[in-house]
């Protein structure tokens, strides 16, 4: 519908950067490796119509045709992590044994409209 | 207050039950410094695509390696007989691991800090023989020979080599039979070369065990498996 202003293209639904230093949560004396690391998160809006890169499900495009009819009752799709990946942390466990462990999605890759 | 609710939480969900607060950190163990750059440098998409689960540099399932320091004690001072360097018992504490975890891999290492060689017309010049051991022992008092039950029998003439041992199929039974007696080390020289005798009688001083342990953990690899 003509009447809608088109979304500035930096708050449609992204990675944003978020990093996490161990030492800012107290945990540096714990923690060998890494010392932080980049976490990101998904932040922006899920417009009509939803364009292809915002990785969306039929559903949601379904969504947003009904929040632009109806914005009051239905809200937007929510954006959110569609691809993580894992990291793993080096840390000593309190017997100070040496431990390497494998933590799955910790890394926010991309972000879609759901 | 709540920091700390929340901090717990997190630990939690990291699979920690209290925060670690290290008392005499070891120096981080070399194979799992190489693990971890590798996984690190991997390109982000193949991150995603790695399994995890599994540790590719031992090709086992698993998502947790832990290096254990030995703490166990020798079995007399000194020198224990003319052509045998040491008795020493190897102790690993495996209550670390939470019931949850599933131990996949066991791999014993024995170090000698000392970069000599010896060589001998016959090649072969230590021995080792490592135990399982079924009985407690207290300093000074050597095992019994029921005591224990022989895993490995070995020569070897190189010192500044690191010597691997399989030891999945004994941590496993320690775990399951939540008895956990250790192991018994003795190395002996194969004859009485002055030289030999010499290494023999410091052998203890440069010697250096630790257990590099591979589990997996079945509420976080679980999850995972069935997401895949």
């Amino acid at each position: 519908n003509a009447h809608h202003a088109p979304v500035t293209p930096s708050n449609l639904c992204k990675p944003r950067r978020l990093y996490i230093s161990f030492s800012d949560v107290g945990w540096e004396n714990w923690i060998i490796a890494p010392q932080g690391y980049m976490a990101n998160y998904c932040l922006g809006e899920c417009p009509f119509p939803l364009t292809a890169e915002l990785n969306s499900t039929n559903h949601a495009i379904l969504q947003t045709v009904v929040h632009s009819l109806d914005p009051e009752g239905t809200p937007q799709p929510c954006c959110v992590p569609v691809r993580l990946s894992p990291i793993s942390i080096l840390y000593y466990d309190n017997s100070d044994n040496v431990v390497l462990r494998h933590y799955e999605d910790m890394v926010v890759d991309e972000c879609g409209c759901r | 207050m709540e920091l700390s609710l929340q901090e717990s939480l997190l630990l939690k969900s990291l699979g920690l039950s209290t925060k670690p607060s290290p008392k005499s950190p070891i120096p981080v163990p070399p194979v799992l410094w190489r693990i971890f750059q590798r996984r690190k440098t991997l390109p982000s998409a193949n991150k995603a695509l790695a399994d995890g689960c599994r540790v590719e540099e031992f090709n086992v399932p698993g998502n947790i390696i832990r290096v254990f320091p030995d703490q166990g004690h020798f079995i007399h001072e000194g020198q224990p007989g003319r052509l045998l360097c040491l008795q020493k018992r190897l102790y690993f504490n495996l209550s670390v691991l939470e019931e949850g975890e599933r131990l996949t891999m066991a791999q014993l290492e024995i170090k000698f800090s000392c970069n000599s060689y010896h060589a001998s017309s016959q090649g072969q010049v230590f021995e080792l023989r490592l135990y399982q051991s079924s009985q407690m022992s207290l300093r000074g008092v050597p095992p019994q020979r029921h005591g224990r039950k022989l895993l490995v029998e070995q020569s070897f003439a190189q010192l500044h080599k690191s010597l691997l041992f399989n030891l999945s199929g004994v941590a496993k039974e320690w775990r399951m039979s939540s008895r956990n007696l250790g192991l018994i080390l003795e190395i002996s020289v194969s004859n009485g070369d002055s030289d030999l005798q010499r290494l023999c009688a410091s052998i203890d001083s440069f010697l250096d065990t630790s257990l590099l342990v591979v589990t997996l953990s079945q509420q976080q690899c679980k999850a995972s498996r069935r997401r895949r």
